[in-house]
């Protein structure tokens, strides 16, 4: 089981930063510049360093810092967490990110007002440490998805996304096989049927609908986590996000084996070890550890 | 949402700019301009004649911001640009009606 | 009337002009600046080592119109100037109380 | 306190600023800028091709001022910067909330 949690939580880094390479590209422009993107070589529109991630991580570890320094939920842990991050000049900070992050610094809210232009994806890539800290209480993990999504993103698409993405994670850890993956999915598209994914359009973009189109089609239609992220970062658009949120899902379901170690290997040392040590903590102070 | 415009002297630019990044700011406009006031220039030699230069360098920064993020951001810039010697430059604050962001048409106080 | 001052890419700048040249706007005004905001610029070495531009050249057009000609105006330039990717630039819209044209002295919105 | 933001022409700078120091207007900030309008700007040759020159130097003025002065701030410039031929420029006057005197941290007009 630790070795999945970590498999989840370095399928999130590794996403990252393969993906990196190929965000706002379309799919002509990768094939013309790399013909198929697969190795983690940095650049991209970021000018980054091979191994080095965006955003999507480092927010991620954030969450993980704030948990693991107060052993229990710490939402205001979380705020200020994001708020040490976004001064410590990160590498990009989505726009609805920051606005967020800024309105807690303002005036301490935890949770901003519902805005039509928060359907973005940057709470649902966050959720990989929130579902590990939460394995074995799928209710729970709801709370935590739903309030950690607030202090940025408040709108029913992008909670939708993390509920669903939180449920993937946790399952696919508790040995869900492919078939009960899906069914999440289908729960989903019922509740708001713009999610569905099964005549995939090709849009790959920080809209949360296209970003989980984009991660449940390479999901369900590649049968390893290799085939699954370089289908995923070869679409484009909003690839180290796509990348991220495919890598959470199919590190967990596939387990560590299946990460190729050429790009483990490549990951940043420093965040590689902070991930792994954060996934084996997070994991021993959930319900499932204390059942088990 | 208002503008916060600074003219300030050329070497104080990087402490701005950490500082205002620091408070969430996602962006400012920068332009070189030249200011004349108390600071008194220095003295040039031009075909053989000694001529006062009136027309210091600054920086001139742009920032539109959120009504509840001006003071401090009035009060950081203040803090980092001064020296206390003549010429440190003004903060000028007006109000801004409209904002559009141009890659995405967002608009309002979203748009910065 | 209102200031319609737009941030936008340089190559972008022949387009905006005349797409408002086309809606009848008379004139404007046109400096060079910089930008700072989520786009990056390139790595550069210097002294051996790699640093981030982080400051990218941006064209501001600073147009002053009658308020009935402010959003077509708003939405030709973000139009225009629009490519989709980050950088694309700001357009911010403010009051402008008085105008007078200096060669003939007329005031008001006739002197546009 | 109001801005008084003129675009004039570049030669007639010196004979502006005298005109306003001499009203005992304490300072101004100055940048080049290319203005568009009814004034053509000359054909240049160019690889072998002629084309219009569109966009042409001017010279813009920022002045903040009491509220008290601008009248006769912007008659003086008006007056100073008007050769009577088309392209002399524009005087545009907007309000000023704050002003800031960063060497001493003073504010309201008597920052100016
Ligand atoms: N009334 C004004 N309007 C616009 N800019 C001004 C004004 N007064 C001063 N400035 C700008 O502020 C700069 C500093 O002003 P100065 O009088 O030299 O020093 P201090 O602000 O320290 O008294 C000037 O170089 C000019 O750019
Ligand atoms: N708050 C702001 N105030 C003034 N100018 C800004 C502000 N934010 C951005 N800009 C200008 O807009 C340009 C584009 O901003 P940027 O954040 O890079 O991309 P985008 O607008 O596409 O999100 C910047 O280079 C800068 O010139
Ligand atoms: N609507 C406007 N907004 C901003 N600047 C303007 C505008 N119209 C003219 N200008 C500026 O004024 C200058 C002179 O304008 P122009 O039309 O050539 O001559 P005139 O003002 O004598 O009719 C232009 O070069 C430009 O810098
Ligand atoms: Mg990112
Ligand atoms: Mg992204």
């Amino acid at each position: 089981m630790l070795q999945r949690a970590k498999a989840a939580y370095l399928g999130l880094a590794v996403g990252d930063a393969l993906g990196a390479t190929t965000e706002f590209m379309t799919p002509n422009e990768i094939r013309a510049k790399y013909k198929i993107h697969r190795k983690i070589i940095g650049g991209g529109w970021l000018y980054l360093k091979p191994g080095q991630v965006t955003d999507d991580t480092q927010m991620s570890l954030a969450i993980g810092r704030a948990l693991l320094s107060a052993k229990r939920w710490d939402l205001a842990g979380i705020a200020d967490q994001f708020l040490v991050w976004m001064k410590s000049k990160p590498i990009d900070i989505g726009s609805t990110c920051r606005r967020g992050i800024r309105n807690y610094m303002l005036t301490g809210q935890l949770e901003t007002p519902y805005n039509d232009g928060d359907a973005g994806n940057g709470a649902a890539m966050r959720m990989a440490p929130v579902a590990l800290f939460s394995l074995g209480d799928e209710k729970v993990m709801e709370r935590y998805a739903l309030e950690q999504a607030h202090l940025t993103h408040n709108h029913p698409f992008s909670d939708a996304a993390c509920l669903t993405v939180g449920k993937m994670v946790q399952r696919a850890l508790l040995g869900a096989n492919r078939f009960e993956l899906h069914e999440l999915t289908r729960d989903l598209v019922d509740h708001h049927g713009n999610f569905r994914f099964n005549k995939y359009s090709g849009n790959a973009t920080a809209y949360v609908v296209d970003t989980l189109q984009t991660v449940f089609h390479y999901l369900f239609s590649t049968a390893s986590f290799e085939e699954c992220l370089i289908g995923v970062v070869n679409q484009g658009g909003d690839a180290d996000t796509t990348g991220a949120i495919a890598g959470m899902i199919a590190g967990g379901f596939y387990g560590l084996d299946d990460i190729p170690n050429r790009w483990l290997k490549k990951l940043n040392r420093e965040v590689r070890a902070e991930v792994e040590a954060q996934a084996l903590h997070l994991v021993r102070l959930s319900p499932w550890a204390a059942r088990n | 949402m208002k503008k916060v415009e600074c003219i300030i002297k050329p070497f104080k630019l990087d402490d701005v700019k950490n500082a205002i990044t620091e408070m969430g700011i996602s962006g400012m406009t920068v332009s070189e301009v030249r200011g004349f006031g108390r600071q008194k220039g220095h003295t040039e030699l031009y075909r053989g004649a000694e001529y006062q230069v009136d027309f210091l360098p600054k920086i001139k920064l742009d920032l539109v911001v959120t009504d509840e993020q001006v003071q401090a951001i009035v009060e950081a810039v203040q803090k980092e640009a001064c020296t206390g010697r003549i010429g440190d430059g003004k903060i000028f604050v007006s109000d801004v009606e409209q904002s559009v962001r141009i890659r995405t048409g967002e608009s309002g106080p979203d748009s910065l």
